[in-house]
This record gives structure tokens, C-alpha cells and sequence, in this order.
């Protein structure tokens, strides 16, 4: 919103940590396995 | 070699998520998306992704819908470990609050693969990083906002609502700050490398012990875009051990502390700078900047012939700042050598959480940041993620480790973790982050 101060204003949502979509954060990181490296990360 | 692919870190998004809705063309197309400061292109998934499960579950943008698209299609790929998102570029209108920016170009993402995105209740994300890390040079959606004389102030700045009861999940405010959102001054500190938000920081105190690993500066930058707060291992190391949580038993790490220990404490004891100590016992080779793996013979305590790796180097330097630190505290040489045994029991996985017990989180230290010569504190509430009630609860640290070499490391990753408990403002116009206590 507009807040006639110059500034416009986003809501945020937010998604709690459960187990459901832990278990999908654990795969995610089993799944990036040793592919991922900090250089690659960081584009050095 | 192809230009257009680029890498940007895959977050944690799964673990607390923030997220905002923006809509793309005419008529407007909604879009749930990651308001980023730690990546800056801005893509959604496209109607013509066929392949991808993901896109299956989420909002697609359908260019033949929008009168206000025009055509690009240079490709463009962001990778994030085993797979990629790929698409192509688009132009279209971008509006976001009631802000339009037109001809915004953006990432058509025509296949997202992996069960990462499948389960994300965003759609995409929108970066707020410096144009210097996006992909294809594209032009970040924030830069046309400024450029375009859309917003007052060129700075935005970031409310993550923490309290758990509440179902507001925060705010992002372009062009200003919101009053209502953080108490006192923030305290800026320049942005020091354009690309990610990235500033100095001072060293880090556990209980109010200095750690004395940053005491010289390290780096961090602030992204919104990841939910946990990752740092060096060494210092990660001992907050585990502070907080109970374990990690692997490093045997290289427990070697070095039983062979080398008492030659260490001496070499610090006689004003040596712990990081060259490895490099003196001849552990590690100095090369003026860091230490390097010597990769020579030697004999472990156990008889066995055993290589001294890059791992007992590694161990070596860690202990060498645990050590250092337990000096400064004017520990016993047998308490600083019983202490650095223990920290080889707590070495973390590289960027995975560590669980800990539930029962212990009121008992855990207050963790506390330098940055712009203030402290800022996190409190256990602040950085321990609590699942379930009762005794079924879980609870995991918010502290990951990831080492980065210097120059650009030691780097720390403020998360939403630290931008929960401080209102974070980005000020683009002056090359400047602050922080503030949120409220």
C-alpha cells in the first residue's frame, strides 16, 4: 500500500517449520549430495 | 562458459518461509514469491514448464495472456546443487504493492527440478541482491524502482514477524522504514562487496566469552532469502558444544588435540597468532593467508601410519582459536586441552542443522554479534526451531556451518534468524545495511 509517505508496503506470509516440510528440507539435502560447494556458492 | 548460467544459493526455504505476492502482465497475473536480498533475478514459473512436477503445483505465467509481454527468450539457468532452475527471459510489466515496473525482465522458468520446489508454497522468487550476481546481467526489479523514480527513498527495509501465535509474517517496505517495526537507531555498516548485501562484522561472543575467531573481522551479509544463520565451522563448533547439540566425532580433531595440544598452548602462550601456530608444529603449511595442508607422513598416537591431511589441518586450526580462546579467559592448560577434546566431539556436518534437546533450550547461552561496533544479541528462543508440543517436540539449532576461504571468508549468512529479532534496512543510495531491535 501507498502510504502517502512515499512508501509502498508488502505483506509478508510466513510457513511455520513442521514435519512435513522438514522432511522435504532433509531430502533437499540429500539430494544436493556433493554436488554443492561453497565456491560454487559464492561464484569465486 | 555459457554466460546466462549462473549460481544462487537454494536456502533453506523449506524450514521458515516468507514469502509476498507481486502479479505479472496485463491483466495481472498473481505470483507468490521469496522477497531475496541474497540473489537478484526475479523468476516464476511459465506455462510452458511440461516437465516439471513443480510447476504442476504452482501459479505459471502465461505470456500469450498479456498484452503488455514482450518477447526476449535468451535463455538463462540458475543452478543450485544437483539441479537447475532453466528457462528463458521475458519482458513484462512487474507490479509490485501498487508500484508498476515496466517491461521488467525476468526468468521464464520452464523447468524446475527436484522435489524442492514441489513442496515450496512460493512460486518463485524476486531478488533484492546487486545486479553484479544476477544472471544474464539482468536488470534486478528493485534497480528499475529506483531508475524509474518509483520509490521515494532508494532503500527497502525488512519486518520478519517472529512471534509464533501471530499469523502476520511480517513486512517489506520500499522506499522507507516503518516506525511501528523497530525500536531505538539502527547501526549501518557500508556495504563492503556489492553482490550480496555484505558487510564487516566483529567477533562473536557465546555466554559473553569472546570466540576470538572474528576478532581481526569477518564478513556476513544479510539475506532475507535463508532461514538459518550459517558461520565458520570453528565457531559453529563451539556454540554446538554450548548448546548440547552433537556433531561428528572428529578423530583427525582429537589426534591433533592429544599430540600437539601442550606445543600449542605453548605457542600461543609465547604471543603467537593462533593462525600460524598449525603452520609452526608443521601440521600445516603458511602461505601467508591461511594454512594449507602439508600432506606428509607422521605417526598417530594409535602406531598406525596415517596421512596428516587437510582434515588434522583443519582440526589444527580450529583448536588453535578454541584454545586461543580459552586463554584469554585465563583457563588451566588442562582445562583448555580437556576443553578443545571435547569441541572434537562437535564438529558439524557442513550446512546441516543439529538437533538438540528441548529441555535445555532455557539453560542455553545468549549468542551475541559485533557488528558496527554494537552488540546484538540472539537469545535461544531466537535461534533454536521448536517442532510439535509436549514430549513429542523436537528441536533443532539454527546454526549452520560452512567455511569460506579467504578472501572472501570467513563469511557469515545472517538469515531470518538474525533479521527476525532485528528490523533490517537496506539502503541502496548510500551502500549501507542496518539493524535495529524489531518490534
Amino acid at each position: 500500500e501507498r502510504n502517502g509517505d512515499g512508501t509502498i508496503r508488502i505483506g509478508l506470509k510466513k510457513r511455520k517449520l513442521d514435519r512435513s516440510n522438514r522432511l522435504a528440507s532433509q531430502l533437499f539435502l540429500k539430494n544436493r549430495g556433493s554436488h554443492w560447494s561453497p565456491k560454487h556458492y559464492f561464484r569465486l | 562458459n555459457d554466460e546466462n548460467a549462473d549460481m544462487v544459493p537454494l536456502k533453506n526455504y523449506l524450514d521458515a518461509q516468507y514469502y509476498g505476492d507481486i502479479t505479472i502482465g496485463t491483466p495481472p497475473q498473481k505470483f507468490t514469491v521469496i522477497f531475496d536480498t541474497g540473489s537478484s533475478n526475479l523468476w516464476i514459473p511459465s506455462t510452458k514448464c511440461y516437465l516439471s512436477v513443480a510447476c504442476y503445483f504452482h501459479s505459471k505465467y502465461k505470456a500469450s495472456q498479456s498484452s503488455s509481454y514482450r518477447k526476449n527468450g535468451k535463455p538463462a539457468s540458475i543452478r543450485y546443487g544437483t539441479g537447475a532452475i532453466s528457462g528463458y527471459f521475458s519482458n513484462d510489466d512487474v507490479k509490485v504493492g501498487d508500484i508498476v515496473v515496466k517491461e521488467q525482465e525476468f526468468i521464464e522458468a520452464t523447468s524446475e527440478p527436484g522435489i524442492t520446489f514441489l513442496l515450496a508454497k512460493f512460486d518463485g522468487i524476486l531478488g533484492l541482491g546487486f545486479k553484479e550476481i544476477s544472471v544474464g546481467n539482468s536488470t534486478p526489479v528493485w534497480y528499475n524502482m529506483v531508475e524509474k523514480g518509483l520509490v521515494k527513498e532508494p532503500i527497502f527495509s525488512f519486518w520478519l514477524n517472529r512471534n509464533p501465535k501471530d499469523p502476520e509474517g511480517g513486512e517489506i517496505v520500499f522506499g522507507g522504514v516503518d516506525p511501528k517495526h523497530f525500536k531505538g537507531e539502527h547501526t549501518f555498516v557500508p556495504v563492503t562487496h556489492k553482490g550480496y548485501w555484505q558487510f564487516d562484522m566483529g567477533d562473536l561472543q557465546i555466554a559473553g566469552k569472546p570466540t576470538g575467531y572474528c576478532a581481526k573481522g569477518c564478513s556476513a551479509i544479510a539475506d532475507s532469502g535463508t532461514s538459518l544463520l550459517t558461520g565458520p565451522s570453528t565457531v559453529i563448533t563451539m556454540i554446538n558444544h554450548a548448546i548440547g547439540a552433537q556433531g561428528i566425532v572428529s578423530r583427525e580433531c582429537k589426534a591433533v588435540v592429544d599430540q600437539y595440544g601442550k606445543t600449542m598452548l605453548n605457542s600461543l602462550l609465547a604471543q603467537e597468532d593462533p593462525k600460524k601456530v598449525c603452520s609452526q608444529i608443521g601440521v600445516c603449511a603458511y602461505d601467508g593467508t591461511q594454512s594449507v595442508s602439508m600432506g606428509i607422513q607422521s605417526v598417530v598416537d594409535d602406531g598406525t601410519s596415517g596421512l596428516l591431511n587437510q582434515a588434522m589441518c583443519s582440526a589444527c586450526e580450529m583448536a588453535a582459536v578454541w584454545m586461543e580462546s580459552e586463554l584469554t579467559q585465563n583457563q588451566t592448560q588442562e582445562r583448555i586441552l580437556a576443553y578443545a577434546a571435547e569441541l572434537c566431539d562437535h564438529i558439524p556436518t557442513q550446512n546441516q542443522q543439529s538437533a538438540v534437546d528441548c529441555g535445555r533450550v532455557s539453560s542455553m547461552p545468549i549468542v551475541t554479534f559485533s557488528i558496527g561496533g554494537r552488540s546484538f544479541d540472539l537469545t535461544p528462543q531466537d535461534y533454536i526451531f521448536k517442532i510439535g508440543e509436549g514430549v513429542e517436540s523436537q528441536c533443532t539449532s539454527g546454526f549452520t556451518a560452512m567455511d569460506i576461504a579467504p578472501p572472501r571468508g570467513p563469511l557469515w549468512i545472517l538469515g531470518d534468524i538474525f533479521m527476525g529479532p532485528y528490523h533490517t534496512v537496506f539502503d541502496y543510495g548510500k551502500g549501507r545495511v542496518g539493524f535495529a531491535k524489531a518490534a
